[in-house]
């Protein structure tokens, strides 16, 4: 439907606007490393099923392999930024102080206590989920704490935000016409669109009205 | 029923 493909086509611009300005520019300036690691563990716990070789479409498995090798190569951009550019490096590393663990923890505790079936290949599936919900936190305390952010950081997370947004019409037409309602999926996509909510108010008010983005 | 539809997204 509509809304799934938009929604992945918003997900897919969110990587390739972030790939092509770090690429262009050699500037990760405003960017969480940790946000991004966590985006690499996301999309590898879950499309683990890749491995089963029970695909689904041309379409899906397409899409699981370019969202697994574009988080990769997110990372050893910004990795190539330390020795090109290594003071806006230092500057990012010490900005992006969120600690992990506090995230990660949880969503195994989670995974374990959400899931269909308590295998391998579902509670990874699941830990992807509820990591996912929440793997943007380390880049919102950042934007938050500086109260400043580039145009590329709002792009970026103005993409992510809409592709989560458009998750929920897909998830309501799906229900209503192939009687799907997968609880897992809805309940931490929401709490995904909840993080977002402050972020896209801001957005709106700043960006569309034409002031400068600042976070209070 | 919810196992079955559970990886088809993205």
């Amino acid at each position: 439907n509509i809304f799934r493909i938009l929604g992945d086509l918003s997900h897919l611009a969110s990587i390739v606007i972030l790939l092509r300005t770090v690429q262009k520019t050699r500037q990760v300036d405003g960017i969480s490393l940790k946000t991004q690691l966590l985006y690499v563990l996301v999309f590898c716990t879950r499309y683990l099923d890749l491995l089963t070789f029970r695909w689904k479409s041309v379409y899906n498995t397409l899409m699981k392999m370019v969202f697994i090798g574009a988080s990769v190569r997110v990372i050893q951009l910004i990795q190539e930024c330390k020795t090109r550019n290594a003071v806006a490096y230092k500057d990012m590393m010490a900005r992006d102080t969120f600690q992990i663990k506090y995230l990660v923890g949880p969503c195994a505790i989670l995974a374990l206590v959400f899931n269909y079936k308590f295998t391998v290949l579902e509670l990874c599936w699941s830990f992807s989920l509820w990591l996912e919900s929440v793997a943007i936190l380390p880049q919102l305390f950042m934007l938050s704490r500086s109260g400043k952010a580039g145009t590329l950081t709002t792009h970026y997370i103005f993409a992510l935000g809409l592709y989560r947004a458009l998750y929920i019409p897909n998830w309501i037409w799906r229900y209503y016409t192939e009687g799907r309602l997968e609880k897992l999926s809805v309940f931490t996509g929401l709490l995904q669109t909840a993080l977002y909510s402050d972020f896209f108010y801001i957005y709106y008010k700043k960006v569309i009205k034409g002031a400068g983005f600042e976070l209070p | 029923q919810e196992e079955k539809f559970a990886h088809d997204e993205l």
